[in-house]
C-alpha cells in the first residue's frame, strides 16, 4: 500500500489503481477542466512550477475540495536551477495532459482493445495532444504565440488547436449545456471523485 | 454511484490509441 493516513490530496494514480478501472468521461471533462484552470492561474500570478517534460498521473493531485493540482516530480526539485530553465512550455504540458488523461480513460484495457469515446471528448484529447491529422491549414507550432486578435466568439464556436489552457477549459465549459456552470460542475464532479475514492480507500483498509 | 459503462471495440490503426501510443 503506497497510502497511509487520511489525506486531503489523491493522485489520479491512486485513485486508478484504487478502483482498477477507468475514470469515465464525465471526470476526464471535470479532472481537464480543473487542472487547466489551476495551471493558467499558476501563469497567471507569474510563479509557474517547475515542470518536467513527461508528466504522469501520480503528479495529478485531487483534492477534498474539488481542486486539481499538478505537482512537480519530486526527485527533480534537488537539480533546482536547471530545472527552471528546462521548464515545459504550456503547449508541452498540454499535450502530457491529453496523453495522461487519455491512459486513464483507457487503463486496464489491453493493448488490442480501444474504448468508444464520444467524439467531443475524444477531440478534446486529440486537439490537447496534437495527434489531430493536419487538414492543411495547421500550423501549431510549440513557441508561436500568434495570440493577438482572436474574436472570442469566434473561437468558442470552433477551436482547431489549442494553444492556451485557456482553450482547454472553453472546451470543457462548452461540453455543458450551460457554459457559465463550468466550475461549479467540474469542481463537484472532482469533489465527488475524491470523495468517493476516499470511501473506497477507507473500506479496503478496514477488510485489511 | 456507479462509473458509466463503456464499449470497448478493437483498437484501430488509424484510432486515437494508436495515435497516442506513437507520442509516448
Amino acid at each position: 500500500g503506497e497510502a497511509e493516513g487520511p489525506r486531503d490530496a489523491l493522485s489520479l494514480e491512486d485513485i486508478l489503481r484504487l478502483y482498477n478501472q477507468p475514470i469515465n468521461e464525465e471526470q476526464a471533462w471535470a479532472v481537464c477542466f480543473q487542472c487547466c484552470g489551476f495551471l493558467s492561474t499558476e501563469d497567471a500570478r507569474g510563479r509557474r512550477a517547475p515542470r518536467p517534460r513527461a508528466l504522469s498521473a501520480a503528479q495529478i493531485r485531487l483534492w477534498r475540495d474539488g481542486a486539481v493540482t499538478l505537482a512537480p516530480t519530486g526527485e527533480s526539485l534537488h537539480d533546482a536551477g536547471k530545472l527552471e530553465y528546462s521548464r515545459s512550455t504550456e503547449t508541452e504540458v498540454i499535450e502530457s495532459l491529453g496523453i495522461i488523461i487519455y491512459k486513464a480513460l483507457d487503463y486496464g484495457l489491453k493493448e488490442n482493445e480501444e474504448r468508444e469515446l464520444s467524439p467531443p471528448l475524444e477531440k478534446l484529447i486529440d486537439l490537447m495532444a496534437n495527434t489531430v491529422e493536419a487538414d492543411g491549414s495547421n500550423d501549431e507550432g510549440y513557441e508561436a504565440a500568434n495570440e493577438g486578435m482572436e474574436d472570442e466568439d469566434d473561437e468558442k464556436r470552433k477551436i482547431s488547436a489549442i494553444r492556451s489552457y485557456r482553450d482547454v477549459m472553453k472546451l470543457c465549459a462548452a461540453h455543458l449545456p450551460t457554459e457559465s456552470e463550468a466550475p461549479n460542475h467540474y469542481q463537484a464532479v472532482c469533489r465527488a471523485l475524491f470523495a468517493e475514492t476516499m470511501e473506497l480507500y477507507t473500506f479496503l483498509t478496514k477488510i485489511k | 454511484k456507479g462509473k458509466s459503462l463503456y464499449k470497448i471495440k478493437p483498437r484501430h490503426d488509424s484510432g486515437i490509441k494508436a495515435k497516442i501510443s506513437m507520442k509516448t
